[in-house]
């Protein structure tokens, strides 16, 4: 997967952190800070429909452009740009009676993305 | 949700200016941590425990097996230390209260629960100190002791005790009574302390969607 730079419309990783500060959480999660998020934006053109960011080798590119050839012409759409790799959230944070919990919680951190 | 045909699904549209976007991902951002803590709304703290009491338990888990270790069936766990809230305690008696909030525990198995506590004790002395285990159960009014633990000290500084099942049941249904109890007492004083770098603490290991298991009895 790509990282979003400024200007390009192509499916990338948006980087997007909450600070848990500035939402007025830090009371009650001990750690960590913040929470990386990240989200998944950008277009997926036809042609690159079923690959994880960017065509990987030579076979692939090939394999591709053949589909956006027999693809032409027919219903556009159904590719989306969607999280291709995540990883979980470690959490330590106060319950409601002050008791101190530890959990990861999976899928939380969006690290990569491409299209479906 | 994907289509097989159409347009990707977004929530928004380029509508929406930059700020409004920010809020709407912090919003999305609040409401997915909660929903995977199982909580309707952030915890109020009603009993902030400090920082040096935090260190310490931290500190007396350093080294012990982690507990949040992701499974390949992706069931989320929790490692929970609950601060022992003292009451009915004299110097020959130690009675420890502990709380599992419903939506923390609610739907889940204590798999495991250790007591770590602090004994002072005069230089060149042993002693015998009986944990026992005081369960409340549901639709009964009065605590029942379910088990005991005897456990020989010979030095001061921190000690733990692996609680059994009951405790680890008791735990799951919100509510959990030790009572320690030195075995020969001399001191003047209580050899468990309580202060604020010594509160004793329950470590409590806790698996998600325990009660939809099914159990082989």
């Amino acid at each position: 997967g790509i990282d979003c730079q400024g200007g390009s419309s192509m499916c990338c990783r948006q980087e997007f952190f909450v600070d848990f500060r500035e939402i007025g959480w830090h009371d009650w999660i001990i750690q960590p800070e913040g929470y990386a998020m990240n989200f998944c934006t950008g277009q997926c053109p036809l042609h690159v429909a079923g690959m994880p960011g960017i065509a990987a080798s030579f076979h692939t590119a090939v394999l591709n452009l053949l589909k956006a050839n027999t693809a032409a012409g027919t219903t556009e759409g159904g590719s989306c740009c969607v999280p291709t790799a995540r990883r979980p959230l470690s959490l330590l944070y106060y319950d409601r009676d002050s008791n101190i919990v530890k959990t990861d919680i999976p899928d939380m951190v969006v690290e990569a993305c491409g299209c479906s | 949700t994907l289509k097989a045909s159409g347009p990707c699904p977004a929530c928004w549209g380029a509508t929406l200016d930059l700020e409004s976007q920010r809020e709407l991902l912090l919003d999305l951002a609040k409401r997915r941590i909660l929903d995977k803590l199982h909580l309707n709304e952030r915890p109020t703290l009603s009993q902030p425990v400090s920082r040096t009491v935090l260190k310490t338990a931290l500190q007396r888990l350093h080294g012990s097996p982690q507990g949040a270790t992701l499974k390949d069936d992706q069931e989320q766990e929790y490692e929970i230390i609950s601060f022992a809230e003292t009451g009915f305690s004299s110097i020959n008696n130690t009675r420890l209260d502990f709380h599992f909030s419903d939506k923390t525990t609610g739907g889940m198995e204590i798999q495991q629960a250790r007591l770590m506590f602090f004994v002072q004790l005069p230089p060149n002395t042993t002693q015998t100190i009986n944990v026992r285990v005081l369960v409340l159960r549901p639709y009964d009014t009065n605590l029942t002791l379910t088990t005991q633990h005897l456990l020989e000290v010979d030095a001061s500084g921190w000690h733990q005790v692996l609680l059994g099942p009951e405790a680890q049941a008791a735990s799951s249904w919100g509510h959990l009574t030790l009572e320690l109890v030195p075995e020969s007492q001399e001191a003047q004083s209580s050899v468990i302390l309580g202060g604020v770098a010594h509160r004793p603490f329950v470590a409590a290991q806790v698996r998600a969607g325990g009660k939809h298991r099914v159990r082989r009895r």
